[in-house]
């Protein structure tokens, strides 16, 4: 069974997409074998892998909703070893219809169990909310992987998040993880940044990566071509610094 | 009744609060009359003025779901003519807790509709989704803002956005029309920007505002001292043209 990782900031445009499809690459090009997960209505990840699917198309959605086999969902990508389980748009209605749902907040687990096996990683990419598909995510995961802009409202979100992953591991997981803290859109030029970032390390320590995504526009461009950004530019800083975390975490977590 | 706006964009971190503050305040600071509305779990406009909520005092919550009185929630601000009706991170429950309940879309219509009369302009801060909460709003206000970044994720976002408004005005509020289009973190010099603003304004045309934010480093350190702009650093180009766009929406926009 693979890693598992949620990649979760209620805190939106963080860059928990820029995360789940550029460290998904790069660790697929590293020789891992790759499931990236698409949990967001929004289905950036989806689309960031140039995958765009038709109404008649399986999702995560069905696995979810209407117990879908997620084997016939999982497509292949560009890249060899990075397969994507995406969404559709269609999710948006998800966390109404599943409120009524019996344990609707394990269906996404129960997918991940059928298909782990195949996968030494398993990215999972979450909507900016606390809500009934982030909490799937957080049940599904073993641990979660924060990314963080070194920003004052991002800083604030963090009580909630951790309040929340609390919570789940108190009653719904019990052994879910903090697997890592990311600084994304890092630029330690700007005196904020270095406040905030100090301010993290206090909290968090040895659980924030050595490795900082820098600002790149490379890595804002590479969507527009469905591309993560090791197809888009390989010698860009934005692929370097997804590679240099890759190894990271390889060296943190392939479980057993 | 004062004109209601919804800042509302379901991709996350594009610059609704920092629109809804800032726009607030220097409307404020042109003698207008200004209600800041925050239904954002996340309370970043509420912190934004410089609010922190304790757990006993008065939110959006109790006005959405227990038919609260929201005059009584109401506050001042440091800027004179700004008042908010502040968010608790108790909204985190609320849209789950208003699925079964009665007239569930028209709660926020119900709590302007009370307190509307005394304000020039009511800005909601809505969170990064299309559910209950930004649906409320939607329904409560007359016209969408929608701010908006330069980047392809944010693009993509628009589609369902503009359903979801056709879709509210087919049923829940005919008469919501789009107020106008923001471009926000704006940096002409970036390629990409350039390129997504000609598809914004092809599509959009005279909707989008004049004014464009630039990326200003000012704008993302005034909120950790709960100051807006117009406070913390009147001199910068985020202030100056936060002050264009306030200028740019009272033209447009004050209703009879
Ligand atoms: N290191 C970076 N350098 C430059 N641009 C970046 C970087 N990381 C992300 N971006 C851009 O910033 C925006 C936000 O990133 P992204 O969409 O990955 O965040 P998110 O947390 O997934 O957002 P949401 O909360 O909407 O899901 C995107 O337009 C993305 O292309
Ligand atoms: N013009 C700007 N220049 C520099 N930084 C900005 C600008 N506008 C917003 N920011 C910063 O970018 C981040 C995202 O902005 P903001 O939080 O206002 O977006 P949002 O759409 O409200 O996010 P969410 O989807 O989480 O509600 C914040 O840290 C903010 O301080
Ligand atoms: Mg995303
Ligand atoms: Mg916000």
């Amino acid at each position: 069974m693979g890693t598992t990782l949620a990649m979760a900031n209620q805190k939106g445009g963080v860059g928990k997409t820029t995360t789940a499809v550029n460290l998904g690459a790069s660790l697929a090009m590293l020789g891992k074998r790759v499931l990236l997960i698409d949990v967001d209505p929004q289905a950036n990840s989806t689309s960031g892998v140039g995958i765009r699917l038709r109404d008649d198309e399986a999702s995560t959605y069905e696995c979810l909703l209407t117990h879908g086999d997620p084997a016939a969902a999982v497509r292949s990508t560009a890249i060899p070893g990075l397969a994507v389980l995406p969404a559709h748009s269609r999710l948006v209605g998800a966390e109404v219809e599943l409120v009524g749902e019996r344990s609707r907040e394990y269906r996404l687990q129960r997918a991940v169990a059928a298909i782990g096996g195949a996968y030494d990683f398993l990215l999972i990419d979450c909507p900016p909310s606390l809500g009934l598909l982030t909490l799937n995510a957080l049940v599904a995961a073993d641990a979660v992987l924060v990314p963080i802009q070194c920003e004052y409202y991002a800083l604030e979100g963090l009580t909630s998040l951790l309040s929340t992953i609390k919570a789940v591991r108190k009653g719904l997981n019990p052994a879910l993880a903090i697997f890592g803290v990311l600084l994304t859109m890092y630029d330690r030029r700007v005196r904020l940044t270095a406040q905030i970032e100090e301010e993290i390390r206090g909290y968090f320590a040895s659980l924030v990566f050595a490795t900082a995504i820098p600002r790149n526009v490379k890595l804002s461009e590479a969507p527009s071509f469905g591309k993560p950004i090791v197809l888009y530019d390989l010698l860009s800083k934005g692929a370097e610094s997804y590679l240099s975390l890759a190894r990271e975490v390889i060296a943190r977590g392939e479980k057993g």
